[in-house]
């Protein structure tokens, strides 16, 4: 149906979009404080693995680029169910 | 890869229920069917097109929220997204394209300079409506990102076979396959990617011994596969397939390959739920959603069987062509409203030959209406689309055919459109009027314009609006206007009155319209007024309507 424009940005952070994709817990409320270095580290690996980026673990230029590059809006992992390789 | 739900039968069907005006129908439901055809390859299911929304996989296209939770968000970012198979939810299966994305399709050798190619996205986004997960390797299909095509062909990656390969044919599905399986003794010659399962002690069945060959990019695999027909033990290095043959628990499995690497791949079978909530149908969301933002949302198809929500058709024929539904008339308000079916968008030319395209800068327009918080300006057999006034929608005009299908090839144009209080669209031409609800004319349309207590033969209406602030629509005609209880279906004692009462409302108006900015439009020539809801005071003088609203 024709409905009003309402355009909803990219993930406004690296942590929606994690949580918009699978990688991090989307808990309510903000849980920003909750997540470990590690456990960051990891989900940032993943992300770079799933758009087959050298896994530094770290939220380098090229990772950030990733997220905002063109792509489906399918989760990557599935319901919190790490896919191990 | 990583497997979601998979289909529990081999013959699936699936229906377009709109497109792009630029792409056009053709060329997506052949690449539609394209991309089928590829995963249908090697997973031996079959695809049929069906033209009523009431198949399996629903493709459609949309724009900001459309009544899925997931809104789009405009051109770039987010392509599309699709549902992945699950019994429990009708909406299992469906995939939306984000409208707002210049979907083309991408010439094999031809690098892309600008636009989406629509065959790549649509064969990812089948790959999920099949029951496929995104998938780490770059070659696969299932990659999440898009790439961009380089003009060489798009195909499916070795990812993506082993996945259709372990999600539709290792598993057993009870609908007899088209192919017969060959009961075959185990061949005593092992290729070399052949991988040998630990072989199960004899079950009560006798086990079926199922050799498939796979040719990709012209090299052959051969699994040689134990797979048990009855027996709901597996054996225990393959998933165990509940009878709703949802895999539900993981396992390492080893492939080898003589070819150029190892890997070990571990099925991760998610939850049946992904993360589209598949418990509630989209019947429920529509209430739900539809109730709350009923004004502003975007329903997928629904994959209804045409009954319509106002009553059941006792016929699913669509009206026009080979009779009508006949619906019960009397509509109860309550009645959720029907979901909207997208056949609104602009679609490919039906005839060969579209009527010339009027000037729309020449003003005198046939019919201004607010459809779904949106303005549609009707002249001869065209509509153009507005956003907010002097904010015209892309790909318009578009013929007006295109949006309300099925309206008699007769009908040359529409004297005044409105959207009922029930969210159904009415368009009335000479004596009689139609009622849209978005898929089709329902209510026994055409109906008499005497419904609304408008005596025969005045010769249609030149307009009609709703006031918001009490809810009455008015319709004019010449030097008169009525005033139309929607409740109580009738027309209010007093009327008709003399237009003047309006102050400076012209007679004879082209058209009419109340917007949501608490103004109604009265449009006459390429002219048009203003008058103010709350005190009803009209503008003073009349301004241009072509250049302030078209940008002419």
């Amino acid at each position: 149906l024709p409905v009003e424009r309402t355009v909803g940005p990219p993930p406004k952070s690296a942590l929606d979009f994690m949580k918009q994709y699978g990688y991090l817990k989307a808990d309510k409320e903000n849980s920003a404080a909750l997540y470990t270095e590690d456990g960051l580290s990891e989900a940032i690996k993943t992300v770079q693995r799933f758009g087959a980026l050298k896994e530094t673990g770290r939220l380098d230029n090229a990772t950030l680029k990733l997220m905002s590059s063109p792509r489906c809006g399918n989760p990557d992992v599935l319901h919190g169910k790490r896919s191990k390789r | 890869f990583v497997l979601a739900n998979g289909w529990n039968k081999r013959h699936l069907t699936y229906h377009v229920a709109n497109w792009p005006y630029k792409l056009g129908e053709e060329a997506v439901a052949r690449l539609i069917g394209k991309a089928l055809k590829t995963w249908g390859d090697y997973g031996r299911l079959e695809f049929t097109r069906k033209p009523t929304p009431d198949a399996d996989i629903i493709v459609s296209f949309a724009r900001g929220y459309h009544n899925d939770m997931f809104p789009f968000d405009g051109p770039g970012y987010v392509l599309a997204h699709a549902f992945f198979p699950n019994p429990g939810s009708d909406i299992a299966g469906d995939i939306h394209f984000d409208l707002d994305e210049d979907w083309v399709e991408a010439k094999p050798q031809e690098f892309l300079e600008s636009g989406t190619d629509f065959y790549s996205v649509a064969l990812h986004e089948l790959g999920h409506s099949l029951g496929l997960a995104h998938s780490t390797d770059e070659n696969s299909i299932m990659f999440p990102y898009y790439k961009g095509t380089d003009g060489t062909s798009v195909q499916l990656g070795q990812d993506d076979l082993m996945a259709m390969y372990q999600l539709y044919i290792l598993r057993s599905i009870q609908e007899p396959t088209t192919e017969s399986t060959r009961r075959t003794k185990p061949p005593n010659t092992r290729s070399p990617t052949t991988r040998t399962r630990p072989r199960e002690p004899a079950t009560r069945t006798t086990q079926r011994e199922t050799t498939r060959l796979y040719t990709e990019n012209k090299r052959t695999y051969s699994w040689r596969t134990t797979e048990p027909t009855v027996s709901t033990r597996a054996p225990p290095n393959r998933p165990t397939y509940t009878n709703s043959m949802t895999p539900s628990t993981r396992y390492p499995t080893t492939r080898t390959r003589s070819t150029t690497y190892t890997r070990r791949t571990t099925y991760t079978t998610p939850t049946p739920s992904t993360f589209y909530p598949t418990t509630s149908t989209r019947r429920e969301w529509i209430t739900k959603e539809t109730s709350a933002s009923r004004w502003h949302t975007i329903t997928p198809p629904s994959r209804r069987d045409h009954t319509s929500s106002f009553g059941t058709s006792t016929s699913n024929s669509r009206y026009g062509s080979t009779g009508r539904g006949t619906t019960s008339h009397e509509s109860s308000a309550t009645v959720n409203r029907r979901p909207y079916s997208p056949s609104w968008y602009p679609i490919g030319s039906q005839s060969s030959t579209p009527p010339p395209e009027p000037n729309i800068c020449q003003g005198k327009f046939d019919a201004v209406a607010n459809l779904r918080g949106e303005i549609f300006i009707f002249k001869d057999e065209y509509i153009w689309r507005l956003q907010d006034l002097n904010r015209r929608v892309s790909g318009y005009p578009v013929l007006m055919r295109h949006m309300f299908q099925y309206l008699p090839e007769n009908i040359k144009k529409i004297d005044a459109a409105y959207q009922r209080s029930d969210g159904n669209m009415i368009l009335f031409t000479g004596d009689l009027y139609w009622v849209y609800d978005g898929t089709n004319f329902i209510e026994n349309s055409p109906r008499s314009l005497m419904d609304y207590g408008i005596p025969q033969g005045i010769g249609g209406i030149d307009a009609i609006q709703t006031w918001d602030r009490n809810g009455k629509t008015y319709l004019y005609k010449g030097d008169r206007f009525w005033r139309f209880n929607e409740t109580s279906k009738t027309i209010d004692p007093g009327y008709p009155q003399p237009i003047e009462k309006w102050g400076g409302i012209p007679s004879n108006i082209d058209a009419a319209l109340s917007w949501k900015d608490g103004k109604t439009y009265f449009f006459k020539d390429d002219l048009y007024w203003i008058l103010n809801n709350r005190d009803g005071i009209t503008s003073d003088s009349p301004r241009s309507s072509t250049r302030e609203w078209l940008g002419c």
